[in-house]
């Protein structure tokens, strides 16, 4: 279970 | 200009195939180094980031950066007209409207060629920071996509558990639980079918299986996967492209994160 994370929260814009 | 040749017309069609499930359109950017592509699927949980060295072609040519914008369906619709070993060209000038494929019948009887129009699109690039992950599991591909495949006939989680005893894949959904532990051998007559963990620390994540199931997808490109894996970042799972040149195909997937 548990909340999907998003990648957006992991690795920034360049 | 891009002039780059593909000994197998296959590697391109695999990997296509591999991430169209994922992604719609998306910049193939070339280089002197080679051609590279990242993109991340709708939702923002996966992305994709691939790169095709430049001596994983003979000749590969590309004197500045051109970004071809393809739209992945239409390019599987060409790539299906090229039979798995046949010879890929792929051609663009500067600032392209098209992209030329070419390929060749081994037997060289046989030559077509296509051009594909490009779309425009204004793609972000996002920076993977450097991580030391705190466990690596390397393992054989079919046998990743097996684990896969089973665990989402229980749930659409799995959790993944990395010790010293081993890796453990878990589901629990409405209809029970499974689980697979795998722990580490080495098998000298097949190295392909050997599992290797490199554990720095023990880690636990819980990611979403259609997602991991898609990435299976990429499993005849490569007899190995790599799964990197810290607490609390994104998994990274890694099938290395063409031998040796250091071409890769990753996938990265944000973790299910509390309870």
């Amino acid at each position: 279970g548990g909340k999907q994370s998003s990648i957006l929260g992991f690795f920034g814009k360049k | 200009m891009l002039e780059s040749r593909l000994e197998q017309a296959d590697l391109l069609k695999k990997v296509v195939e591999a991430i169209s499930g994922l992604v719609n359109d998306c910049n193939f950017d070339c280089n002197d180094s080679g051609i590279a592509l990242q993109a991340m699927d709708n939702s923002h949980v996966a992305l994709v980031s691939m790169m095709l060295k430049a001596e994983a072609f003979s000749p590969y040519r590309c004197d500045r950066n051109i970004a071809l914008g393809i739209n992945l369906s239409s390019l599987t619709k060409v790539l299906r007209a090229a039979q798995s070993s046949d010879i890929l060209t792929l051609k663009a000038e500067d600032a392209p409207d098209v992209v030329n494929l070419v390929f060749e019948s081994s037997e060289k009887d046989r030559i077509s060629e296509y051009d594909l129009k490009l779309m425009d699109i204004d793609q972000e690039h996002l920076g993977i920071p450097e991580t030391e992950y705190a466990a690596s599991i390397s393992m054989p591909s079919n046998e990743f996509q097996r684990i896969c495949k089973d665990l989402m006939n229980i749930s659409e989680s799995v959790s993944i558990e990395c010790t010293k005893e081993g890796v453990k894949f878990a589901a629990a959904g409405d209809i029970g639980t499974g689980s697979v532990t795998l722990k580490q051998h080495s098998n000298v007559d097949k190295p392909e079918q050997s599992v290797e963990i490199d554990l720095s620390e023990p880690v636990a994540l819980s990611f979403s299986l259609k997602y991991l199931v898609n990435f299976t997808k990429a499993t005849s490109l490569a007899s190995k996967v790599k799964l990197s894996l810290s607490n609390e970042v994104p998994l990274l799972v890694e099938y290395e492209l063409s031998g040796g040149n250091s071409s890769y195909l990753r996938f990265y997937l944000a973790p299910k994160i509390g309870d």
